[in-house]
């Protein structure tokens, strides 16, 4: 109903411009009254095209800007798969990916936990921008405790965790030392086998988005090539 | 004169808006 308003009223102002057109008579025997009445009816499809218009541009301009924030997040990625496929150790790995991590996801905490057997043990932990000294004293019995860690290795899959305060037992304790209350994991797999796990986890309450373990399982599928050659 | 004034200030305009008019409704789809 309402676009017909455009096409009844289209119509019936081509009908009257016609008839003025072969009776050569003004409107109502003033031409300059009518011309005003005529302004008036014509603003609205004018004002509706200019909006258009407008609207148009500005939607062109956003999806530029989405293109240019894009583009250095795909440039980044390629640099450090660049700089994994140098690195020389587990170590180094580490540091990179959990670098890439912290400043892409930002989030305060990353750790990266290695998987032998049913046991994971900490390789390298960074918190606000530092190395963390002890992560081999992180050690995590896949089997026995349930953990953020133990369910990325077994589903083979990222999860996110809202409230850790509330999450079992093994979450809780590494969440009191560095204060965290949300997190989240991603599996570094070669093949069939869970090589090791990223988490990251905040000190604020953080609901972590689809995109956001999308980003960190991207991370840690783009590390686990170059952990397995090492 | 009164004719030319007819063509000039409301045929013209009164197409012109009819085109706009339609136009919009062919954008609207």
């Amino acid at each position: 109903p309402l676009a017909s308003i455009f096409v009844c009223v289209g119509a019936a102002m081509a009908i009257v411009g016609v008839l003025v057109l072969l009776h050569r008579e003004p409107l109502a025997g003033n031409a300059w009254v009518s011309l005003a009445a005529v302004s008036l009816a014509v603003l609205p499809a004018v004002l509706f095209l200019v909006r258009r218009g407008d609207r148009n541009a500005a939607r062109r301009g956003h999806i530029g800007e989405e293109e240019t924030g894009a583009q250095p997040r795909r440039e980044r990625m390629a640099t450090l798969a660049g700089e994994l496929a140098r690195a020389q150790d587990g170590e180094s790995i580490a540091e990179l990916l959990l670098a890439a991590a912290t400043e892409g996801l930002e989030v305060e905490f990353a750790s990266l936990a290695l998987i032998e057997g049913t046991t994971a043990t900490g390789l390298a932990a960074r918190l606000d921008g530092r190395s963390l000294p002890w992560p081999g004293e992180l050690q995590v019995d896949l089997e026995r405790q349930p953990s953020g860690i133990a369910t990325a290795v077994f589903e083979v899959a990222p999860l996110a965790v809202y409230d850790l305060a509330s999450s079992p037992a093994g979450d809780r304790e590494l969440a009191e030392a560095i204060g965290a209350r949300s997190g989240a994991w991603a599996p570094l797999v070669a093949g069939e086998t869970v090589l090791a796990v990223l988490a990251v986890a905040t000190r604020g309450q953080r609901a972590f988005p689809a995109e956001d373990l999308a980003l960190l399982q991207e991370l840690a599928s783009g590390a686990a090539p170059a952990l397995e050659r090492t | 004169s009164s004719e030319s004034q007819a063509i000039l200030l409301n045929a013209i305009p009164l197409l012109v808006g009819a085109a706009l008019y339609l136009l919009s409704a062919g954008v609207l789809g």
